[in-house]
């Protein structure tokens, strides 16, 4: 069993969690905010059979669109620094993934 | 040092944290959403010893209980295809249970 | 990689995260509670590499103080036991954080 914590962007949750979901896929989802962009977006725990690692991935893939903010806030331009013009348009990808390893899975 | 990552239904959250406490560990609480029924739940992080892994999850048995979900709303029914009407009945098992291993732990 | 899952008092959060992107560091947030004192703080995930490991816990560490807590209102007092009154005093810790390894790590 693997643990897949993977940070998706609000705007793909609702489809990725059907896709999941009509694969027979389980995912539990956490409301999070990045710390660049201190924008809301999604925290996805989706446990899987290894087997099933790449299967996944590739739906996360599918769903998952990069896009691009403009006139973005980051947080430095609250700090010391004062951040240059160019940062008002900021790539966010589409998933950033961890696969952790489960040494022990239990459901009660 | 593991780290248990449970989610559990609300219902059971306040008396599972209760005994967590008593017995002299120590939990995190985040609000979460299942991605089937769509409601909300709750992922408690739980870092605990190995040698206190299994006295934990006779805690999380004892209090955390199975119920079934009538007349559930699960996410398919907004998708592409309509939901079996055998469906309205639910179960929602007590907690499920991701123990993944901690390679170092740091109290600041 | 490592994924760092790291609990913070709020107080502490914004100085963490402006030092964390000025570094160049990544992170996310996620809203938690203390399982003891049920008060608000924050939890990060910050996935950084094996070498980066050692130059992030040190930022935490300059960044995150100890508290006392007064007048707090621990789990058990709405339990069976009646807390004992030298309770009123609770040190939190600047930080509890758990290091685990990231087996795959992927961006879309
Ligand atoms: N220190 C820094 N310097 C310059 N640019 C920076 C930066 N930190 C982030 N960015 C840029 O801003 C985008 C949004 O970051 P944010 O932290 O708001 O939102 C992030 C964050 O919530 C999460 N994330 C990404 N990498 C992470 C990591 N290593 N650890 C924890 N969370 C991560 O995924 C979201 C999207 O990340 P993505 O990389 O696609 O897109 C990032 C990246 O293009
Ligand atoms: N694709 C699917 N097809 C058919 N039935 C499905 C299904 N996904 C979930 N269910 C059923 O619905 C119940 C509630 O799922 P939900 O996703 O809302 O709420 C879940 C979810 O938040 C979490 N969870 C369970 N397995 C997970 C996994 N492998 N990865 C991440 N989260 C999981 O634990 C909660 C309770 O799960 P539990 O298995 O006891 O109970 C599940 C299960 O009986
Ligand atoms: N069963 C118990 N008996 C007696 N005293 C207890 C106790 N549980 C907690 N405390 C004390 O209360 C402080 C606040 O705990 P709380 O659970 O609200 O807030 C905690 C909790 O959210 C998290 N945390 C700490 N250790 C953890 C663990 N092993 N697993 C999960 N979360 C943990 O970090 C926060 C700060 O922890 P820290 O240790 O610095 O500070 C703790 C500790 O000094």
């Amino acid at each position: 069993m693997k643990l897949l914590i993977t940070i998706v962007q609000d705007q793909d949750v609702s489809a990725l969690l059907e896709t999941l979901i009509e694969h027979g896929y389980r995912a539990t989802k956490l409301a999070s905010t990045g710390g660049f962009l201190r924008m809301g977006n999604t925290t996805l725990l989706i446990g899987v059979e290894e087997e099933e690692l790449d299967a996944v991935l590739a739906l996360i893939k599918r769903t998952c669109k990069k896009r691009e903010q403009l006139d973005s806030m980051p947080i430095l331009s609250f700090g010391r620094a004062s951040i240059d013009s160019h940062l008002d348009k900021v790539v966010v990808g589409g998933a950033t993934i961890f696969s952790v390893d489960v040494e022990r899975f239990e459901k009660i």
